[in-house]
């Protein structure tokens, strides 16, 4: 599973 | 949102108005790598795509307009505007050696093997090496403007905060993320030298100068 939380940041 | 991120994306709006600031103060781009901005937009723009499809928050939103819009504004102070300041000569680093790589390590190691999480990745790869072209010059050169050494070391230092930011979100979120910490680690440690000068003579109101 990606950790697409951090997609979140910039 | 904990306080180093924000602290972070502070640090890193404030890098890019000092730079402005910078270019319109002494009317003058010299020591700034074009290459290094050119990368910078880049680097925004294979990340933010996905302000098209994917809410965050209004937050994020802005922010991110914000540093595709500066990022391009950067690209035309220093191409139109200022042209003449800029001198490519000493500018030199080859980015193709940035630029490949990054491109075939964001197709090995992604989370996804798809188009936006691909230039995702890639945008985080190119980001951590985006200094260097910035970095060659300076040690070409041997020496800075102090208002280029702040810009720098509000840059190094919006990475550096990410850092903790990790350690703060594995901790209370249970977050991981790899490919951004990895980058990020790299990242930061381009820096150290830079930090090392920055902090011991810069702030000390010395000139910085690289040791002959």
């Amino acid at each position: 599973e990606a950790p697409r939380e951090s997609h979140d940041e910039l | 949102m904990n306080i180093f991120r924000l602290l972070g994306d502070l640090a890193h709006l404030a890098s890019i108005f000092v730079l402005i600031h910078k270019i319109q103060k002494t009317r003058s781009c010299r020591g700034i790598s074009f290459k290094t901005q050119a990368l910078y937009a880049l680097v925004f723009v294979t990340r933010y795509v996905d302000l098209l499809y994917h809410w965050i928050s209004l937050y994020n939103f802005v922010m991110k307009l914000f540093f595709m819009a500066s990022s391009c504004y950067i690209l035309y102070l220093m191409k139109f505007r200022y042209r003449p300041t800029h001198d490519p000569s000493i500018d030199t680093f080859k980015i193709e050696y940035l630029l490949g790589p990054s491109f075939f390590l964001s197709l090995i190691f992604n989370y996804e093997f798809s188009l936006t999480e691909i230039m995702w990745t890639f945008s985080i790869y190119l980001e951590s090496v985006a200094i260097f072209p910035q970095l060659f010059m300076l040690q070409r050169t041997g020496e800075a403007e102090t208002i280029t050494t702040h810009y720098l070391a509000a840059l190094g230092i919006y990475r550096a905060l990410y850092l903790p930011n990790w350690i703060y979100r594995y901790i209370t979120q249970d977050m991981v993320d790899p490919i951004a910490i990895t980058a990020g680690l790299v990242q930061t440690g381009l820096y150290l030298d830079f930090f090392y000068v920055y902090f011991t003579k810069v702030l000390h109101g010395q000139k910085f100068e690289l040791p002959a």
